[in-house]
């Protein structure tokens, strides 16, 4: 796989090893339940990422894509709605990662995609300043990708 | 030592985006 291509996936697979997250979080298999990123979520923004929400979200899929798939579409549905409705940021012009892909091939460039969205909400959630810090912490090079993918989403972004 | 230069460069580049990212206004309305 290109290097450049994983470079964004990998990188905020280190982010997300920063949360308190009870599951598996180093391979971008681990990620494509959607379990890992709704914990993540909910610690975010446990407002909006409700516990009730979290609870919707099926643990034991294992490798049935279909489970994955409703997972992952429960994520990024309700990520979307925070931008709109919470941030107040239009994100129509990012493109919006293909699930099926992440479900079906565990697809590295979609899943960054996925993540480089939950980054967004970290970043600029109530809680932003203690997020951007834990980020401030990581190596310089992954420091450098999550850069990279704020100031991407920031270009998509309307008020 | 040109290595130095560019590596305390790229530092600089990343604290000014983070604190500039830290003391803009949050999104969320109200």
């Amino acid at each position: 796989m290109d290097e450049n291509k994983t470079a964004l996936v990998e990188s905020l697979i280190i982010w997300l090893q920063t949360f308190n997250i009870s599951a598996p979080c180093r391979t971008v298999e681990d990620l494509t339940t959607g379990a890992v990123i709704s914990q993540a979520l909910n610690q975010i923004d446990p407002s909006w990422f409700s516990d009730g929400w979290l609870s919707r979200i099926k643990g034991d899929v294992e490798d049935n894509w279909r489970l994955k798939m409703n997972n992952l579409k429960k994520v990024l549905q309700m990520i979307v709605d925070y931008y709109n409705e919470v941030l107040a940021q239009e994100i129509s012009d990012f493109p919006l990662p293909d699930l099926a892909l992440v479900a079906e091939r565990s697809d590295p460039v979609q899943l960054g995609r996925l993540l480089q969205l939950v980054l967004g909400c970290a970043v600029r959630c109530e809680r932003k300043q203690e997020y951007i810090q834990i980020i401030m912490t990581l190596e310089e090079s992954v420091q450098h990708v999550v850069m990279t993918a704020i100031q991407e989403l920031m270009s998509k972004e309307t008020v | 030592d040109p290595n130095m230069k560019a590596g305390a460069a790229n530092e600089g580049v990343l604290a000014n985006f983070f604190n500039s990212l830290l003391s803009k206004k949050t999104g969320a309305p109200g």
